[in-house]
């Protein structure tokens, strides 16, 4: 081998034109739909960039065969093979088929239906504080928002702006209308937000200080915050204007991970309103912890939903975010919303937006309960 | 898939979870 390392002669060929002139094509394509990394400017502003680890992934056709892998999984499964098969994945990700609602392993159709099942009632108790998890999953990282930019882990860090959205004249927001498609969405009357789902729930505990807040603004006692800061930044993305932060309040936020075998609908966390949806196409690279601590950018780079409104304390927001394996993302109050769909993706940090405010005059959105069902991660 | 939570909240606001720790969901995040 040493010999023939050292003493081989190198000879080149031209390659056929057809080759050369295929590989041309495919770098052409390459370079102009398939550069996919995202860097975040100071501002907050998405626009491409060039880290390789970004680069090789993105060369990958990840959203292909996201869908791909959705279709298969809807395919309908023969009857006698379904208990054996989704036993063994229950098994090979530790999957509780005790707290499934339908405990008949063959009904349910195909691997997608089994991923995307539900759970009985009552098997998760909602603890009554102020913030209860809307998933099951793990704990990735949590913690306080400081100067605008969000952990994602220690010592990386993206910009709350890019996450959420924000519009300016060199991101312009393309707004859809929204009309409650689903007959049996929940559309509360001004009457009825105090009954949400047989529970009484104050105005008080949905809008809470939200008047104070208000109040705050011109309050020459008030420290001022400067127009970068996180806490400004949060309530003006949510409340769509240049609201004043109280002196008491910080942002918070937390990640959590949905693992394969996990259940896979997501529940709200809190009393809140829900004012917006953003939907924000994008890559659909895998959000495992092992990614999450190499890949920057990788929650501001991937397609997710970022539902914005407030809670008793202000400003709340809640971002599922999409992955290879499950880049579906269903909203149960929001039918017309279709993520992970075919085609070219927008530009970075571009997003389509809806506004919920016909679910209840009253509360400007769709009012939501703590444990209340949202929606769901769908696989493909 | 991961769920990112952005929210205000009082100074006061404290976790009751740790990194790395297996929730469910409705389980408590803070108070």
């Amino acid at each position: 081998l040493a010999d023939a390392w050292r003493d081989t002669p190198t000879k080149w060929y031209p390659l056929p034109i057809g080759i050369g002139a295929l590989l041309l094509v495919v770098l052409n394509y390459r370079k102009n739909y398939s550069s996919k990394e995202v860097v975040v400017d100071g501002d907050g502003n998405a626009r491409r960039g060039g880290r390789w680890g970004v680069h090789v992934l993105g060369a990958l056709p990840l959203r292909n065969l996201s869908r791909l892998w959705g279709y298969l999984n809807s395919l309908t499964l023969p009857v006698w093979f379904r208990p054996y098969g989704f036993r063994l994945y229950a098994w090979v990700f530790g999957c509780n088929l005790d707290e499934m609602a339908e405990q008949d392993l063959k009904h349910y159709t195909s691997l997608g239906d089994f991923f995307y099942r539900s759970l009985k009632d009552g098997v998760r108790p909602i603890a009554s504080t102020a913030l209860v998890s809307p998933a099951d999953g793990k704990i990735l990282h949590f913690g306080t928002v400081e100067g605008a930019r969000v952990e994602q882990v220690k010592g990386i860090t993206y910009s709350l702006d890019a996450l959420l959205g924000s519009s300016s004249p060199s991101n312009p927001v393309e707004t859809v209308p929204f009309t409650h498609g689903n007959p049996d969405a929940r559309k509360v009357s001004d009457e009825q937000f105090a009954d949400v789902n047989g529970i009484p729930y104050s105005l008080d505990d949905f809008l809470g200080r939200i008047s104070q807040t208000r109040s705050v603004e011109g309050d020459a006692s008030v420290p001022s915050a400067s127009p970068s800061s996180a806490l400004d930044v949060g309530v003006r993305v949510a409340l769509g204007s240049k609201e004043a932060p109280t002196k008491s309040s910080r942002l918070f936020f937390c990640v959590i991970y949905l693992a394969p075998g996990d259940y896979h609908r997501f529940h709200s966390p809190t009393a809140w309103v829900v004012e917006r949806r953003r939907h924000f196409s994008g890559e659909l690279f895998s959000v495992s912890p092992f990614v999450a601590q190499r890949l920057q950018d990788l929650f501001v780079l991937n397609e997710r939903v970022a539902l914005l409104g407030r809670w008793r304390y202000g400003f709340f927001s809640m971002i599922p975010v999409g992955a290879t394996n499950v880049g579906s993302i269903k909203i149960n109050f929001d039918q017309a919303l279709r993520t992970n769909v075919r085609g070219r993706l927008p530009p970075p940090g571009t997003f389509r937006e809806a506004t919920y405010s016909g679910a209840s005059t009253l509360l400007s959105g769709q009012p939501l309960v703590p444990g209340e069902e949202m929606g769901g991660f769908c696989l493909g | 898939s991961s769920i990112v939570l952005v929210f205000e909240a009082p100074d006061d606001f404290v976790w009751k979870v740790h990194a790395g720790q297996k929730v469910k969901y409705g389980e408590v995040m803070g108070d």
